[in-house]
């Protein structure tokens, strides 16, 4: 494993202890899109399929149990949660998530890497992965006050998402067996999708305003 | 045959 590799997985490690830091302690989701929180739950679960087949090294399996945990609690705790539910902003979380998850499912079945189920599967995690934010970037532009940890939060998704990149073309020239366009494609898509976010962040980081989307 | 073990990234 690579140093892009580790730093990513770590930020992306960062990511969802903030956001279940915010929840557990301050027993609030306000600002967090329970739509993209429901679309990474359906990510890991489809993605992580090979889990109990294939064992790939320890820090494999616990890095997959740690996500699929975290993102069905924080799921949870949206839902369920007597106290944390009431803070979630449900009239600005409008995005039509479900819409969105068929388009990669029919995408997954036409563009795979082999025609398996698990393989579908995973191709299709990775598209779904690859849009999965959008509800939440859209919630970010309609709050009128971004809290300091739900701007963390997305920005240490994005992180990870610029360091998986950088960890791709470091393997591209040292593993060159290592090739999987769809995850490729698909993850540079994703990033691109946060370069808006990134720009006012770190505007507002370096002004040291508080963060503010433009309409 | 080629399996998916290659698939180590999260």
């Amino acid at each position: 494993m690579n140093l892009f590799r580790l730093a990513g997985d770590m930020t992306h490690l960062v990511s969802v202890v903030v956001l279940l830091l915010k929840i557990h302690t301050i027993k609030s989701c306000a600002g967090v899109s329970l739509k993209t929180q429901e679309l990474y739950a359906l990510v890991f679960a489809a993605r992580y399929l090979d889990l109990f087949v294939h064992f790939v090294s320890l820090y494999n399996t616990v890095m997959k149990l740690v996500f699929l945990a975290s993102s069905f609690s924080i799921v949870w705790y949206m839902r369920k949660h007597k106290i944390v539910r009431r803070t979630y902003d449900r009239e600005h979380d409008t995005f039509r998530h479900h819409f969105i998850v068929l388009p990669c499912l029919v995408l997954a079945l036409l563009i795979n890497e082999r025609f398996t189920f698990r393989e579908v599967m995973w191709a299709f995690s990775i598209y779904l992965e690859a849009v999965a934010i959008l509800p939440q970037l859209v919630l970010l532009q309609r709050t009128r006050n971004i809290d300091n940890l739900t701007g963390q939060y997305v920005f240490f998704l994005g992180a990870y998402r610029v360091l998986y990149i950088l960890n791709w073309i470091y393997r591209y020239f040292t593993e060159p067996h290592f090739v999987h366009w769809i995850s490729w494609i698909a993850g540079i898509v994703q990033t691109v999708l946060y370069a808006d976010f990134f720009y006012y962040y770190i505007i507002s980081w370096k002004n040291n305003v508080k963060l503010e989307l433009p309409a | 045959e080629h399996e998916q073990y290659d698939k180590d990234e999260l």
